[in-house]
């Protein structure tokens, strides 16, 4: 029996087909931009103020912005003097730098709303963002740590945004709308490959970038019973990322800056949510985490058998090849730091490990389930973007500043002229 | 297998929309009838999410209510619509706590509802 086929189900299947191309679904010209915000839009690529004009996009080097906003950053026009703004509050000798992350589910921020599976907390209003949520694959990369833009109110998406965009931001006004969020669920090393395809950059006519490369879970994260023999191997993980570099330095402009992110350690959720009731058993207090892992194991529909598992044995197994992979990602980062032409490379352990220790340092034992998803018990939730964005950025200014481009020394001037340049 | 992220997803839905009957103290009828109310009439694309919600409810309506008056869990009743099933050779999946007489148990009870209400819907395996 194919469920899809039963009226009802039959468009609502087609709808989720429909955003599995992870393509801009709304693309006049083609540049990979879209002026309408869902289906790959302008919550996961700045929004594209001329969507007829190719060459008016997020991330070009503008000629001059005197009657056109080229680069959608909402700076545009002239002084009374009749020099272009462009010109005087974004000069060219500042270094703009967009930013890019090319990921996974965690990078696109995966959440589902716990209002939807707990009955005590459940109200038939949250579901009138059920299409939005849809559209966007279930993610919120208008929310995450890496290309977060606004604060949504709504009750279903609870949490403060901060994030590494906003604060190139707020260092650089310029690169308002430089961001494009390339993560899809479920990527790893491999569909990298194809993934990375989507990035929209001139090499020649637009800024640099800050790609951060970043699958922290899915090449040690699969569904299959025998899990460990789908891993991603270490000379596999090395194939894919050398490989993904070079078409990085071949498409991308020079003197952009990538920084590989370690995986994650997956040991502490489990080790985390294992005494703890799931949201759709909380009302009769009758499914534990370690039985909602299982469930989802025994579907093969899990994320990831290695770390959603009540087998101790399975996770340290995990670890171990997770480990490997690591060591592969810095090993990369310092063999190749300065050997391509168009970038440098280096390697940062994954942060939420980092948040995640500080938390329960200061919470106390046992309070890392506040960082964790409620529905998935797996990915990190608004809280911990907004940390792994906050611990990013003091982590790059400290060891890497150079990643973070110029401090704009006409914010001031730009804010009091162009206010919020347009919104996202 | 064994019905995957459909059977994951009726499993899911089920058990809410029971606790929530009985959180807010409402008649599984009266919460079918809100689910779809909240849906706006059309999504970006173009699908009218509220009229299809409101399909697949007249459709499965009348069965979900008698067999949430049975007392079956979630399990059973995703088991029963077919959205979950256990292939050969594989270990039968189950959030919700064992009912009595196990989930086969339970469907060969619950044939007669099943036959009366799936065969109007005119599904071939019924």
């Amino acid at each position: 029996l194919e469920p899809c086929s039963w009226p009802g189900l039959k468009r609502i299947c087609e709808l989720a087909d429909s955003v599995l191309d992870h393509n801009p679904a709304v693309d006049l010209d083609g540049d990979g931009f879209s002026s309408v915000e869902a289906l790959r839009g302008s919550a996961w690529r700045g929004r594209d103020c001329s969507d007829v004009q190719k060459n008016i996009r997020p991330g070009v080097i503008p000629d001059s912005d005197k009657d056109l906003d080229a680069n959608c950053n909402g700076i545009y026009g002239v002084d009374a003097n009749g020099v272009p703004y462009e010109e005087t509050l974004c000069p060219k000798n500042l270094t703009s730098r967009g930013i890019v992350v090319i990921g996974d589910s965690a990078m696109a921020h995966f959440h589902i709303p716990e209002q939807w599976v707990d009955a005590e907390l459940f109200t038939w209003e949250s579901f009138s963002h059920l299409p939005y949520v849809l559209e966007n694959e279930f993610d919120w990369p208008m929310m995450s740590s890496t290309t977060g833009f606004v604060n949504i109110t709504w009750p279903i998406s609870p949490g403060p945004v901060h994030s590494i965009y906003l604060q190139m931001k707020e260092r650089n006004r310029c690169v308002h709308r430089d961001y494009q969020n390339l993560a899809v669920n479920g990527a790893d090393s491999f569909d990298t490959q194809y993934n990375q395809k989507r990035l929209s950059r001139d090499p020649v006519n637009d800024y640099p970038l800050l790609v951060l490369f970043a699958l922290v879970g899915n090449d040690v994260c699969n569904s299959y019973p025998d899990t460990l023999s789908h891993m991603t191997t270490p000379e596999e993980m090395r194939n894919n990322v050398l490989k993904s570099l070079e078409y990085l330095n071949s498409t991308i402009p020079a003197d952009s800056k990538v920084l590989l992110v370690g995986l994650a350690d997956g040991r502490v959720l489990y080790d985390s949510m294992y005494q703890r009731f799931h949201p759709i058993g909380r009302h009769n207090q009758d499914i534990t985490y370690p039985q909602f892992y299982d469930y989802f194991g025994c579907l093969q529909a899990t994320p990831c058998q290695g770390w959603m598992t009540s087998n101790a044995t399975l996770r340290d197994l995990t670890f171990e090849r997770a480990d490997k992979l690591n060591q592969v990602l810095f090993d990369v980062a310092k063999t190749y730091k300065n050997k391509f032409t168009n970038l440098e490379v280096n390697f940062l352990e994954c942060p939420l490990m980092t948040v995640l220790e500080d938390w329960e340092r200061v919470h106390g034992p046992g309070s890392i389930h506040q960082l964790v998803e409620a529905v998935d018990g797996f990915h990190p939730n608004q809280k911990a973007q907004s940390l792994i964005a906050q611990y990013s950025w003091k982590y790059l200014g400290k060891y890497l500043p150079h990643y973070l481009g110029d401090l704009n020394p006409h914010n001031h001037q730009i804010r009091d002229i162009f206010g919020d340049q347009g919104g996202h | 297998i064994n019905g995957g992220y459909y059977c994951f997803g009726c499993t899911m839905a089920v058990g809410v929309l029971q606790q929530i009957a009985e959180v807010h103290n409402a008649s599984i009828s009266e919460s079918l009838e809100s689910v779809c109310k909240y849906l706006p009439e059309l999504s970006s694309r173009g699908t009218h999410m509220r009229r299809e919600c409101q399909t697949l409810i007249r459709l499965l309506g009348p069965v979900l209510i008698e067999l949430f008056y049975t007392h079956e869990t979630p399990d059973v009743i995703c088991h029963a619509l077919r959205f979950c099933y256990t292939e050969t050779g594989e270990r039968e999946c189950r959030l919700f706590p064992l009912p009595k007489g196990g989930i086969p148990g339970r469907l060969e009870k619950l044939r007669p509802i099943l036959r009366k209400h799936l065969v109007k819907l005119n599904i071939p395996e019924f």
